[in-house]
């Protein structure tokens, strides 16, 4: 049963096509489900980016409010902060790529694209939300999802998120509840414009059942590589460039606190929102700097313990 | 034959193994679903089909590591696969993957064929040495290794003539950081949203524990097995008893000042990162407070 | 190789030191 959504039903797909059951609901798609093997070719080919924003393309099918990526593939472009819509760069690669998975027998299309946002976090910026309401507008079903390679290995788990945008104009009925993440202040006022224009989908992942068995023997093997990982390592510059954040943020925290009676107390629109004070969204981003240094602590930790304490 | 006398070290990376594995199911699914609506009775009676493809990576010196793979269609005319895909293929993955050559390929099944010869032959023009990795996708709960067989070539002279036989090689899981924190979310599905502190710490701490618990597992076996050895319930082993007592000679791992000093350093850095992060703490708290006091003691509210 | 780490850390001390007396004073 877990390896039946494997198969793809071209006449099935075709139905959706011409039915277009997301055309009069801009919250249509909710769901996201995401294959092993598309989430590990995503998240490697962002890491292998350093620094650098890269991007791919993912295919897949629909299923009701759902869209499920089956498999990804980059393409050869970079630096997709820096203009709208920057796969226009390789769609004679992406025609050529498309065609020979065809033949190969990868029959899903094209469902969406994913980039990288190496150490900001996972959301679209101006850029980002033009791009997709472009291609939201010429190539539905389609979806955004973007990884943050960088907080993926500070944080030791995969920091992704999969978005779709309204069409120009459209106001949500109720505002969306996303959860708190860290944006550095040279993001947040692009952050800032922007987060209304899209809402987040639920993502879920899946395995056939052979990926299942393999998984689970592939543990045999890399509890080496997980034993042998150092978190506090890699990341160096990507920390120090968190805690000067953090302390620029202080910074202007003080000058409001310096020019208001109620330094903590909300402001009527700010209360409207639900929004923590300034303070207080310091006080969890560093504490969400802290944990993943303790975290890396306790592996150096336990691992000296473990192999420097021993003496023949 | 049974193993290969090459030298040379494989590294093999997860991906490659979930890429021929999501192969393997999708062509599987696709013709089990034909089977089905043609009427040509239950999909368990279908073969479990073959499936090919290419891996690429990197070679340095001895050390080759298979990084990734993409797959190719096989030409029944040719008994081979077919080159202009492959070409056309390669030709794609070289613009994303510029450093990536192509170090062989692979099928599944359960053992090597003699007609994957022809195969393993056709493709030495592009490199003259390449690997054949084989997936074995029959399920079976008992196993404990891999089904993942590396073989090599080598010419060996049998009844007289020389001729290419496949050799295995022995393989270990090479991963990098983005690459292994993958495996680990979609192999034990955690969720990718935050969870409380305590939640992380759990997961973190569980992580650091299972990989623990592999290696006191081992541990016990080798014990267990040279303490019959030294019993004589089993005959001494010269070459593992020699692996034994180097592996031994090492520990401590790492005992130097700069270690010590390289170790301290980060601890004492994570103190005062923790340090600072309570203070700010505080200073919120103590805000708040302040504000609070301001309000109730306000003479004009 | 640690010198912005602990540059970073510095400033992060700075505003600390900055902040206290701010928030005292709005008593």
């Amino acid at each position: 049963a877990s390896d039946a959504i494997f198969y793809y039903d071209e006449a099935a797909q075709a139905k959706l096509q011409q039915e277009k059951p997301w055309v009069n609901d801009p919250h249509y798609f909710k769901r996201v489900k995401i294959s092993a093997l598309a989430l590990l070719k995503m998240v490697v080919h962002a890491r292998s980016g350093g620094n650098i924003e890269v991007m791919g393309l993912m295919q897949g099918k629909t299923d009701g409010d759902a869209i499920i990526v089956m498999d990804a593939f980059a393409l050869p472009v970079e630096g997709t902060e820096t203009r709208v819509n920057a796969q226009a760069d390789a769609y004679e690669y992406m025609v050529d790529y498309s065609q020979t998975n065809k033949q190969a027998g990868r029959l899903e299309n094209a469902v969406g694209w994913y980039h990288s946002h190496p150490g900001y976090g996972c959301w679209l910026s101006g850029i980002d939300v033009s791009t997709q309401m472009l291609n939201q507008q010429y190539q539905e079903p389609f979806l955004a999802v973007v990884i943050d390679p960088t907080r993926t290995v500070s944080a030791g788990k995969v920091d992704i998120g999969a978005f779709r945008t309204y069409p120009e104009g459209y106001k949500p009925p109720d505002e969306p509840v996303s959860e708190y993440q860290t944006i550095p202040l040279n993001k947040i006022e692009d952050f800032g414009v922007h987060c209304k224009q899209y809402y987040a989908l639920d993502i879920t992942y899946f395995k056939s059942s052979l990926d299942s068995h393999l998984l689970d023997l592939l543990w045999n093997k890399y509890w080496v590589n997980t034993l042998s990982s150092s978190p506090l390592l890699g990341n160096g510059d990507y920390v120090a460039g968190q805690i000067s954040d953090l302390a620029e943020k202080l910074e202007q925290a003080e000058n409001q606190l310096a020019h208001t009676r109620f330094g903590s107390m909300l402001t009527p629109s700010q209360r409207k929102k639900e929004e923590d004070p300034a303070l207080a969204k310091i006080k969890r981003d560093s504490t969400k700097i802290t944990v993943e240094q303790v975290h890396g602590l306790m592996s150096q930790v336990i691992k000296d313990i473990l192999f420097n304490s021993v003496r023949p | 034959a049974a193993s290969s006398s090459s030298g040379l070290t494989f590294k093999l990376h997860p991906l490659v193994i979930l890429n021929i594995s999501d192969h393997y199911t999708r062509v599987k699914s696709q013709a089990a679903q034909h089977h089905l609506a043609t009427g040509n009775g239950g999909a368990g009676d279908l073969p479990p089909p073959r499936v090919y493809g290419c891996v690429i990576g990197v070679q340095r010196g001895r050390t080759v590591e298979i990084f990734n793979s993409f797959e190719l269609l096989y030409d029944p005319s040719t008994h081979s696969l077919d080159r202009a895909f492959l070409e056309k293929k390669q030709e794609l993955y070289k613009k994303v993957f510029p450093n990536f050559y192509i170090l062989g390929w692979y099928s599944t099944g359960s053992e090597a064929q003699e007609s994957d010869m022809h195969i393993h032959k056709a493709l030495m023009d592009i490199n003259e040495n390449p690997v054949y990795v084989l997936l074995n996708p029959a399920i079976n709960p008992a196993q404990k290794d891999l089904p993942v067989t590396i073989y090599e070539s080598e010419l060996h002279v049998i009844d007289g003539s020389p001729q290419l036989i496949f050799v295995r090689s022995s393989y270990t899981i090479e991963t990098v950081e983005a690459e292994r924190i993958s495996v680990d979310h979609v192999a034990h599905l955690k969720p990718s949203d935050g969870g409380s502190a305590a939640t992380q710490l759990a997961a973190h701490l569980t992580g650091i524990h299972s990989a623990i618990k592999m290696l006191n597992s081992r541990i016990r076996v080798l014990h267990e097995y040279l303490v019959a050895m030294q019993k004589g319930d089993i005959p001494c082993e010269n070459s593992l008893l020699r692996q034994v007592s180097s592996l031994l000679r090492r520990l401590p791992a790492i005992e130097s000042g700069k270690f010590q000093d390289d170790f301290l350093m980060e601890y004492n850095d994570t103190l005062l990162v923790t340090y600072l992060a309570m203070l700010t703490n505080c200073s919120s708290a103590m805000n708040e407070l302040v504000d609070k006091i301001n309000t109730a003691y306000d003479r004009h509210s | 190789k640690g010198m912005r780490k602990h540059t970073a850390l510095d400033k992060w001390n700075t505003q600390l030191r900055s902040l206290y007396p701010t928030i005292c004073n709005r008593v």
